[in-house]
């Protein structure tokens, strides 16, 4: 199963409702520095189960809501979606219901001072049911699919102990 | 589930090793179990040697060095695995052009080989150009992003504007 | 004592505000002191908001703002007093071209007004452009660092040999 | 007073005896990856004075003595030099008298499984004397006149009691 469509509106500098298809292979992010790349990288990450405010250089979820620019007012709500294209047979039983199509799309929302919802397909679901459908994906938003800017040299840094979850993932 | 992990352990390994070989072009590396003789509590240490050097403790890599022998143990994590996406964030800038072509020519492969779908952010012109597709942002209005879709020969114009 | 750091304070925080700028072209900046009323226990604070965005957060800020907002400081310290040497070891790696070249051109200007010497090591052709002279380092005997003083018009090879 | 050339050898990669000449304005290292770059900064950083393992990458003084390639042998001494031109006047009167044609020559030098000795002039000193000439240049392997790599957005990232260095340096 791949993610093949992502949906941006009013999550940080994507004031704007935007969508980027993701092709099979290699699909390259450009742009001047400030743009918005990593932004479109935590995005995913959120929508994925993240919270960490390391992970997403925020302090709470009210920073992760467009906060306005010189030109623009602000929003009041962030919503990230991803549309995962799925095999039927390698979907656990409990989340087959949500099956449309061979397509799952998996929304999160928050509102400014407000907690965040997620749904499946329209249906609103909780953080668990989020946890345990990308467990059974072997991948989420801590899965060591994700490296971060800046954060590609960790592996060769960190103490041993700490590297072995790569081998705890893996098997 | 002690034989799991060293399955998994192994399988790393040879993948690690042969690909370190490959990014490297020559010199040696592999992993091991360390601190404890139960794989369950074990840790995992890296053991490194670029071409004509010795084995030397980690931290006096370089760190074009650095990030080339963890890109080998992250693709050999990917390698073995499918997952919805891998993304990869300017794992690039620390790379002279020789090691960014390496690296490219190693993505590339990974792809077809494990099928799995990369987004792949960068400031390289190289790496822009291995992409089978490319997505500019860009913020014409300051403060706000908006995503145009890039024909890989735009591309130049593109970093231009950068 | 506590007039000498608020007017090393006072200068360099009109520095910085007037570098942020440049580098920025635009935007606002300053430094603040915090957590103290006592100038010599309060932590110093920085308070950027590139051109067309608010005043946020510091961490929100993307890898490239952040090293460009770090370079306006550091040379606001470089340009207020004269040292033996200046050092910057890669700095620009996390810059957009454009943003290199603002780098460049206030490197140029920083050597100019303050009589400081600068050791710049960069995998980046553009700064390669604005040195004044060139040391290539290479391993032609493996794990054996050899020094080669390169021409201007000589680094395009030397690159192409990375 | 500026550092007018360098001599490197037996530190780190570098075995041969190696000399670099520091001109006015801005001089430009490049090279591949593990080249000797960085081992250029840490040999300048070492003889003002460093002995931090975080700040060298070593994790002892033996890691700072070329410890052989496949097709060399390993060094048992490593000797950093530098040649820094000073005007007069600019001296503390105690360091005048190493004072030879305005010309100061610091150097240090580590022997294997010993400690290292500094020298200015030839003469030699202790570490504490070292300290304080360039405590007297305003610099010195902890100043914040060398910013290593990876480390340029470290300013931004931290805390504000941590920051304030920076002013207590220049004041
Ligand atoms: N809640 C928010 N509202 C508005 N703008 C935001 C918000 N959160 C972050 N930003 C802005 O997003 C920008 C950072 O974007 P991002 O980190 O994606 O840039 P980037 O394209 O990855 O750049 P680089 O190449 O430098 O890494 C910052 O300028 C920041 O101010
Ligand atoms: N004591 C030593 N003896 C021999 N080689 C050493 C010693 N200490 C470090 N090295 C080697 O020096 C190399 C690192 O050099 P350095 O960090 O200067 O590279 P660099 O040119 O800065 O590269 P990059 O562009 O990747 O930053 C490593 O390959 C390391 O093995
Ligand atoms: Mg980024
Ligand atoms: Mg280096």
């Amino acid at each position: 199963m791949f993610i093949s469509k992502l949906r941006i509106s009013g999550f940080k500098s994507f004031c704007e409702d935007t969508t980027i298809t993701i092709s099979s292979g290699l699909n390259g992010i450009i742009g001047p520095n400030g743009s918005g790349k990593s932004n479109i990288v935590e995005a995913i990450k959120w929508v994925m189960g993240e919270n960490s405010s390391k992970s997403l250089r925020g302090s709470g979820m009210n920073d992760l809501i467009f906060s306005g620019s010189a030109s623009k007012a602000s929003k009041n709500i962030a919503l990230v979606s991803i549309t995962i294209e799925v095999t039927k047979n390698l979907l656990e039983d409990n989340y087959k219901k949500f099956l449309k199509d061979n397509i799952i799309q998996v929304e999160r929302q928050a509102v400014r001072d407000s907690g965040s919802t997620y749904r499946i397909n329209g249906k609103e679901v909780k953080a668990k049911d989020i946890q345990f459908l990308f467990a059974d994906f072997s991948s989420g938003s801590r899965s060591s699919n994700i490296i971060d800017q800046g954060s590609v040299g960790n592996l060769v840094l960190q103490k041993p102990i700490e590297r072995r979850k790569v081998l705890d993932e893996a098997a | 589930s002690r034989s799991r992990v060293l399955n998994a352990f192994n399988e790393i390994n040879n993948t690690f090793s042969f690909l370190f070989k490959k990014l490297f072009s020559g010199g040696k590396a592999y992993l091991e179990l360390v601190d404890s003789s139960d794989p369950l509590q074990a840790g995992l240490e890296l053991m490194v040697s670029p071409p004509g050097k010795k084995l030397q403790r980690l931290s006096l890599l370089s760190g074009g060095e650095k990030a080339l022998a963890s890109l080998a143990l992250i693709f050999s994590t990917f390698i073995n695995k499918t997952s919805p996406i891998c993304i990869l964030d300017e794992v690039d800038a620390p790379l002279d052009e020789g090691n960014v072509e390496k690296f490219c020519e190693l993505l590339k492969e990974v792809t077809n080989v494990s099928n799995n779908r990369f987004l792949v952010v960068t400031h390289n012109k190289i790496t822009m150009g291995f992409m089978n597709k490319l997505y500019g942002i860009t913020m014409l209005e300051p403060g706000s992003s908006k995503v145009v879709s890039v024909n890989l020969d735009e591309a130049e114009s593109v970093s231009a504007a950068e």
